[in-house]
């Protein structure tokens, strides 16, 4: 399985639909503090299911949508999506590409989407059981957060590594 | 399961063994349950770490640089056992010095043939060893738009373009 | 003594609201003493700031990099309230871009009239501003030694020797 | 008042007696991750009287003591010297020149001195009371802490202001 593709749309500081390209290889985001590179990496944590606005550095899920800014009105929404090459068959579903979405509307109304149709978390979530892919998973590490194995006392150190494992 | 536990446990203790060794030219570290709990799906994990030439002591002496090299090692180790078809590492380099940062390039290149890796970086080093190099910038106040760069091209243009 | 206490907290908090907007290049942030509590000497201490060109949103949100240099800006505003004669600085420039690192170095010199600064960094844009530059190597396993360069020499030379 | 030179002996990974030298300006301290920087930092808040290990990322205060490597002996005693040119009297004592130490030794006994006198640690507070030297100052930010003020909570910001303010 490879991700091929993360898109943010009205998420933090991309209120213009924004995609990044990704291939097998090793991809760099680079810029100035606060144009957004943790922004994107908390996008890719928000569509896999993170429920703690907390664990995204805001108050409230709705911190997620563009709040505005000097020249522009704030997003009514926000929306991420990964795209996933699925030609290996990693994930059990039919199609060769799988596309899973996050939106959240200012009403508060929010879903997850699966290939464009409405689902439930708990869909996402199975779908990348034992994929080493999920909110779970090592496969994001924060900035600042590279050493929290360390820094936990052995019984957090063990709930960490299980999630994980 | 006990015995999954066990088992992953032990793949993870066997790799973090190496890849200190590997990491740091040297020196010795372990993980270990807790010896004084009898039922290891209850066990704290300790972790043990010496650099080469030094004491073993605890990992809290250790300097910060020395603390992301070890958390690199057991992080990296954990995917031997358990593989993530991607990893997304932001800023994991900042504490680096440039010797340690080219030892964590090298470690993430070894690891492609199993995962893809997105690096969020400063480090001109570490943009060094990418395959594609995107660029956010803030030009209108408070909103964020990709640059994308084809690194054989432009490597050293975009790097000081963003910086 | 309330008194007191309500003098150092209005200077500090007019230095920040100017320091704020000198680090940034404009923007608005402000201290505020917790208005529901009646006795200022139990009020929390909230901080308010918003870079130019954003809205004004929680602190957390703010990017490793704007969380330090919102940082430097307090810092420096209670130093010109209550001064220190030296002030030890341990790589506090970690997550700074360069154009933030010329920033707070522009900084530190300002406030040469007041302290002596002691600075840990990796970065080479840092030790630019240093008049004494000392090197820590560890040749012999485990044992620290001083290196001493005056910086009109050899600058670069120590500058590569220990990185 | 100028701090004029930190002298670390046993202190750490400073098993010899090593002098760093200030001048009233800028000094930088560079060096490779491991090599001593962070504990040269360590040594200026012990001898001002830090009193937790654990700030000093330590276990117990023995942790200073130079503990040996592949090529040395451990140490038998920790001391680290603080002078200051004091020809401004900032400090009200005789002296135009005041060194402060403190020494800890393996068989745990521990003392403070000024210029060579043993005293207590009291008269060390005393001595910096009202120059903005001391532990609980703002005079030492320590690697990872520049940010401790925006992590804690407004009560606990109160409190690290009331320290040093
Ligand atoms: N909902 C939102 N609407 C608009 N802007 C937002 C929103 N949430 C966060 N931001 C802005 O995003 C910026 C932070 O971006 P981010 O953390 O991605 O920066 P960064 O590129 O990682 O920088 P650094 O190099 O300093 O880590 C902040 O300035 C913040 O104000
Ligand atoms: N009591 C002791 N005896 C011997 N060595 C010690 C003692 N206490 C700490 N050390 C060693 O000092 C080293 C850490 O030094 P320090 O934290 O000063 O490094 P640093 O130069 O700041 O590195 P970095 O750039 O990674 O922050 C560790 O390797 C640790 O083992
Ligand atoms: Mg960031
Ligand atoms: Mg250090």
């Amino acid at each position: 399985m490879i991700l091929k593709k993360v898109i943010l749309s009205g998420f933090k500081s991309f209120p213009d639909k924004t995609e990044f390209d990704f291939d097998a290889g090793i991809t760099c985001i680079v810029g100035p503090n606060g144009c957004g590179k943790s922004n994107v990496v908390d996008a890719v944590k928000w569509v896999l299911g993170e429920q703690s606005a907390k664990s995204l550095r805001g108050d409230q899920m709705m911190d997620m949508i563009f709040n505005g800014s000097s020249s522009r009105k704030s997003s009514g929404c926000a929306q991420v999506d990964l795209i996933f090459d699925n030609s290996d068959r990693t994930l059990a579903v039919e199609q060769l590409e799988v596309a899973v979405s996050r939106r959240l509307f200012r009403s508060g109304e929010s879903e997850y989407l699966l290939n464009l149709q409405p689902c439930r978390l708990k869909d996402v979530r199975e779908l990348f059981l034992d994929t080493g892919v999920g909110v779970d998973a090592y496969s994001v590490i924060e900035q600042g957060r590279v050493d929290i194995l360390l820094k936990s006392n052995p019984q957090e150190r063990r709930l960490i590594f299980e999630e994980a494992a | 399961s006990r015995e999954r536990f066990a088992a992953i446990f032990q793949q993870v203790r066997d790799h973090f063994q190496q890849m200190f060794r590997k990491l740091f030219g040297g020196g010795k570290a372990d993980l270990v349950l807790d010896p004084t709990c009898p039922d290891i799906l209850e066990a704290g994990i300790e972790i043990l770490a010496k650099p080469p030439g030094k004491e073993l002591q605890a990992i809290s002496l250790m300097s910060g640089g020395e603390k992301t090299m070890t958390a690199i090692a057991l992080l990296m180790s954990i995917f031997r056992a358990k593989p993530s078809p991607f990893v997304f590492l932001d800023e994991v380099d900042a504490a680096l010095d440039e010797a340690n940062n080219e030892r964590f390039n090298a470690i993430v290149r070894e690891f492609l043939d199993q995962s893809q890796f997105i690096i969020i970086t400063h480090s001109k080093r570490t943009m060094q060893v990418a395959g594609t190099l995107y660029g956010i910038t803030m030009q209108e106040p408070g909103v964020s738009r990709r640059v994308s760069v084809r690194f054989e091209q432009n490597r050293d243009e975009v790097a000081s373009a963003v910086a």
